[in-house]
């Protein structure tokens, strides 16, 4: 497809034809657009050096440079649209893809990831990341919430209560997150919801970034006495599938949608099938 | 009998800071998934038999836990089955069903008898190749479902063609 995109009555998505990369989010309903490139890469986990002896570990996010490693510079990419969901698969590599969704009356980006089992055959240990790229002027701010209440504005290389010398340009500007974080300027929002507490950040203005999955080689000596390095069912690695839904809004409108979306997602509706009819429930 | 105190015991279990953190060593990352899921199972049966008395049936009722990877054998063998969901807050919400199978259509009605929008897609390949060795169904069906705050609603769906002969999902190839 010369111009693969995706659209419903909220949201029309462009993808880059030659690279398979998301390259732009359009807000239909109120008339606005923001370009928004999304990748995943890979920080190289630190073994311990001339610095510190500090290694990246189960306790210890610490990787060995501030910029990660793509996973892939191009994706394999399959369009799918039907009058229920219109869908891009994205295969970046043997052991990273994603689908991206688009639902009819749904005001939001679907972002579901796979990812795993991490390579380490090279003898690296690998911290997965998930980064959109977009050109908000955000001035080192971003934002994440506190088990889903409160949420709180994070400045780069900055705390609200004393003087900090920054020592890890990366892992000391990592948050919890627990439902959701975001970048905003003065009049646009950009919101990434997750399905799980991950860690998240923003290393460079415009961006933000979330952690889906790593797999370590070595002890970070706080006491587990063993690697982060999950072996699976079959012995491999572990597989990690997610979701993530995005939402671009006016940084006025925004808590209007990702305050009950967050909800949604953290608890959605129970399914149960029956065989045959099934029971009768009253609503 | 169901029973939720075993799960309520493994969850209490996973409040220590190891457990939430995933700082515990493997042997014990293993023993409290082992415990989440022995809990999980005795409180399906709970939540069954509760469904079964509210619905006044005895036909068994079927949690899909690998449904994230498109596993679930009832919707894959079943010709005629019901899906029944719960909506825990307290605002209506409109939720995409994905659920594998073998057939390439069916007929979907809601809690009303209307006829509802479904479609069966291929499952990915990343899906076809993470089931691993038992492969599973070929297909997903897709409706859109809903459910009232706090309440339930039910679908019922009906297999409308016979299962045909499906190709294994493939990437383009480059």
């Amino acid at each position: 497809d010369p111009e693969p995109q995706l659209e419903n009555e909220y949201l029309r998505i462009r993808f880059d034809p030659i690279t398979g990369h998301l390259l732009e989010i359009q807000n239909l309903a109120k008339g606005f657009s923001l370009p928004v490139f999304q990748s995943f890469y890979w920080y190289n986990a630190s073994a311990g050096d001339g610095l510190s002896p500090q290694a990246s570990g189960a306790y210890i996010f610490r990787p060995n440079t501030s910029t990660p490693i793509p996973v892939a510079k191009h994706a394999a990419t399959r369009l799918l649209k039907t009058a229920l969901v219109q869908e891009l698969h994205q295969n970046f590599s043997a052991w990273c893809s994603q689908v991206l969704r688009l639902r009819p009356g749904h005001p939001y980006l679907e972002l579901e990831w796979t990812v795993g089992p991490i390579p380490v055959a090279d003898g690296l240990g690998k911290e997965v990341i998930s980064r959109f790229e977009t050109p908000l002027r955000t001035a080192g701010r971003f934002y994440t919430d506190s088990n889903g209440r409160q949420v709180l504005e994070r400045r780069r290389d900055f705390r609200p209560t004393w003087n900090l010398s920054q020592s890890e340009p990366v892992a000391g500007n990592y948050y919890p997150v627990n439902t959701r974080i975001f970048i905003k300027d003065e009049k646009v929002q950009l919101t990434v919801l997750t399905d799980r507490s991950q860690g998240g950040s923003s290393i460079l203005d415009g961006s933000l970034e979330l952690m889906v999955h790593r797999r370590l080689l070595n002890d970070d000596n706080r006491g587990l006495g063993e690697p982060l390095d999950e072996p699976g069912a079959d012995g491999r690695g572990l597989v990690v599938r997610g979701q993530h839904l995005v939402l671009l809004d006016t940084a006025a409108a925004a808590a209007d949608q990702h305050r009950p979306r967050a909800q949604e997602m953290v608890t959605p509706p129970s399914v149960v099938l029956a065989p045959g009819p099934g029971p009768r429930l009253r609503w | 009998p169901g029973d939720s105190s075993m799960l309520r015991e493994a969850v209490a279990v996973a409040q220590h800071h190891d457990a939430v953190a995933g700082t515990e060593r493997q042997h014990v990352a293993d023993d409290y998934a082992r415990q989440l899921a022995k809990g999980w199972d005795s409180c399906q049966v709970l939540v069954a038999n509760a469904l079964s008395i509210l619905g006044g049936t005895k036909e068994p009722l079927i949690f899909c836990n690998a449904l994230n990877i498109s596993v679930c054998p009832l919707s894959e063998t079943t010709p005629h089955f019901t899906v029944i969901l719960y909506n825990p807050l307290a605002w209506g919400v409109t939720w995409p069903v994905r659920l594998p199978v073998r057939a390439t259509s069916y007929a979907v009605t809601d809690p009303q008898g209307q006829p509802v929008a479904s479609q069966v897609v291929p499952v990915s390949s990343v899906t076809w190749w993470l089931r691993g060795s038992t492969r599973g169904a070929p297909g997903e069906l897709l409706f859109q479902a809903w459910a009232p705050p706090l309440g339930f609603s039910t679908f019922e769906v009906k297999q409308l063609s016979p299962g045909a002969p499906w190709e294994p999902p493939r990437w383009p190839s480059g």
